[in-house]
């Protein structure tokens, strides 16, 4: 089963479609696999993009270096998966 | 499951889990609820759709849709008890049974059975469905870019590894043509939805151009009763809009095929949340999310009835 430790899920916030477009080549970077769980749209609204724990730092790194603001919206994937899955073990025990 | 009264609206389920309620909930709703195999899967599962009908002969009907992104979880929850809610409330709410007393409603509640399995036991991400095709690097289609509404345009990528990847051919996924064929069969549809996490947002078409939709108006109107019925249980707030101005151009979605195919009132749902979560809503907001869909929904389904075309 695939596992997600250290994938974090970013949420970008493009000023103008510029930074739409910067944000949407970050997609173009094949080598990064990024996911994007909300796409880049239009300027203002709120892009969500899972990226792996072996690229996090690159894909982040291109952000501040095109000047993009960020936050982390889920720290570590894995956690909540495993959450989700303890709460599915412990309902079916119930 | 022995008994839908005891089964657990509250958690997730797995698609085998899933069936087997379905069987509990036909028997006991018979008379009201019953459940049709319209095709199968690309690995061969059943895609089920339970009907609710009173009666009548190929009555005007609703469709509604769950899960075609298998890792959107909270489709076919929120679908689960809406179906509940639905054979509970008929004969008590009159809203509910005046409805049914008309129309009948289609709900295929794990449209993507192949795609839902593998995020339970293989990648908790996937959003596609599983056909391989010879040629391909990766495996999978996205279903909705694969419905006959500008195939293969603006919005839909050729690429197989894509996540938006739109498949050899209009309707190949074995999962799409069985809606395509089932729908245009039975001929006498008034709604077709499309539920979807997660954004918060109610979508009308065009996705694939930024044409109105001639009837553009009213269902501006009546996305907006339906944001506003669903918003008043819990204060979520919806936006809405046709796909392309409100979110991004998309190439062959599965609502801007039923609007071309004569179905009016066609929409789709993006459900909870804004984003805390994505596609991993805790399942403690399952009941809530399902209570306040379930409003902005029934707007929608009373529209349909009482506003015959």
């Amino acid at each position: 089963q695939k596992t997600f430790h250290g994938d974090q899920v970013l949420r970008v916030t493009a000023k103008n479609e510029a930074e739409v477009a910067i944000v949407r080549s970050l997609g173009e970077k094949k080598h990064l696999h990024v996911d994007f769980w909300s796409e880049p749209r239009r300027a203002l609204l709120p892009i969500d993009v899972h990226v792996s724990g072996e690229h996090i730092q690159a894909a982040k790194a291109f952000l501040e270096l095109n000047g993009l603001s960020y936050s982390v919206l889920i720290e570590d994937l894995q956690v909540l998966l495993e959450e989700e899955k303890r709460e599915m073990i412990a309902s079916r025990t119930e | 499951e022995r008994n839908t009264r005891i089964f657990s609206y509250a958690i997730y389920h797995t698609v085998e889990e899933i069936f087997a309620w379905m069987d509990t909930f036909v028997a006991s709703n018979a008379g009201l609820v019953s459940k049709m195999q319209i095709g199968t899967s690309y690995e061969n599962r059943p895609l089920y759709v339970l009907k609710f009908s009173t009666g009548g002969n190929n009555r005007p009907a609703n469709w509604i849709n769950f899960g075609i992104h298998s890792r959107e979880w909270i489709g076919p929850a929120t679908g689960l008890w809406f179906a509940n809610k639905l054979a509970s409330e008929y004969g008590k709410d009159p809203s509910v049974t005046s409805l049914l007393d008309k129309m009948d409603i289609y709900l295929e509640l794990v449209t993507n059975p192949d795609g839902y399995y593998f995020t339970h036991n293989e990648n908790r991400m996937w959003r596609k469905t599983r056909a391989k095709y010879s040629g391909n690097l990766c495996i999978g289609v996205d279903p909705n870019r694969n419905f006959d509404a500008n195939f293969a345009g603006p919005g839909a990528s050729s690429n197989s590894c894509s996540e938006t990847y739109h498949g050899p051919s209009v309707n190949s996924e074995k999962e799409v043509k069985a809606i395509v064929d089932f729908v245009k069969g039975h001929g006498n549809f008034k709604v077709f939805i499309d539920m979807h996490s997660y954004s918060q947002l109610l979508l009308f078409p065009y996705g694939y151009t930024s044409t109105k939709a001639k009837d553009h108006d009213e269902l501006n109107a009546l996305s907006k009763v339906s944001t506003t019925a669903l918003r008043s249980l819990y204060g979520t707030p919806y936006v809405y809009g046709p796909i392309l101005t409100t979110i991004y151009q998309s190439s062959g979605s599965s609502i801007d095929w039923a609007y071309d195919s004569g179905i009016k009132y066609a929409f789709c749902f993006e459900l909870r949340d804004t984003g805390r979560y994505g596609f991993l809503l805790p399942a403690k907001q399952i009941i809530p999310t399902a209570e306040e869909t379930y409003l902005g929904l029934m707007k929608i389904l009373e529209h349909a009835r009482d506003n015959p075309y």
